[in-house]
């Protein structure tokens, strides 16, 4: 397994982890953007809030055009949060390819999706709660989050 | 320092953590 797929499979695992009515055990389950939607909403939602959620189309089954919308929603909206609620842009890190996601789930295209949700995560009001629950995580999983959150901050311009 | 033992994984995990914990919102790593 390269190191990609170590990266989706371990943020896989923190978010299986969440409590959200989408499911979101396996990557190809959270291909159409629903269930990190509820996720973020979980994480912050007052920026991630019913208004917003209720834009992201449900039961889209494999239409990979609605899947992807939905992915975009969910891209664009953490680009927003890290401006406006962290003051920071992020300038040079590769963002995701959406529809390698959504059409085959590209494991290495989804991991960077999901390393935003881990810049939500320690930024939101609730960090402690979230933070204490990645350090009960086996510590390969812990190192690969590190590992993420130290890449993704890089990346990180006042 | 030569000398000095090197940092468990599990002391570099919970100082990393921790000092997320510690940190202010959008300050860099």
């Amino acid at each position: 397994m390269d190191e990609h797929e170590i990266l989706c499979d371990s943020l896989m695992t923190w978010l299986s982890n969440f409590d959200v009515p989408a499911p979101h055990q396996y990557p190809h389950e959270v291909t159409d953007g629903v269930a990190i939607a509820q996720i973020l909403g979980q994480i912050d939602g007052e920026f991630f809030d019913t208004a917003w959620l209720s834009r992201i189309k449900e039961d889209v089954g494999d239409n990979f055009r609605l899947k992807t919308n939905n992915l975009k929603k969910v891209l664009n909206h953490m680009i927003d949060y890290f401006r406006e609620v962290t003051g920071n842009e992020l300038v040079g890190f590769q963002l995701p390819d959406l529809m390698a996601i959504s059409e085959q789930t590209d494991k290495q295209q989804l991991g960077r999706l999901l390393q935003l949700i881990l810049g939500v995560v320690v930024n939101c009001s609730k960090k402690q709660h979230y933070i204490e629950e990645i350090m009960q995580l086996d510590e390969d999983v812990q190192h690969v989050v590190m590992t993420a959150i130290q890449e993704l901050m890089q990346h990180y311009v006042p | 320092d030569p000398n000095k033992p090197a940092q468990s994984n599990e002391r570099v995990l919970a100082n990393f953590f921790n000092s997320l914990l510690n940190k202010k919102p959008g300050s860099p790593a």
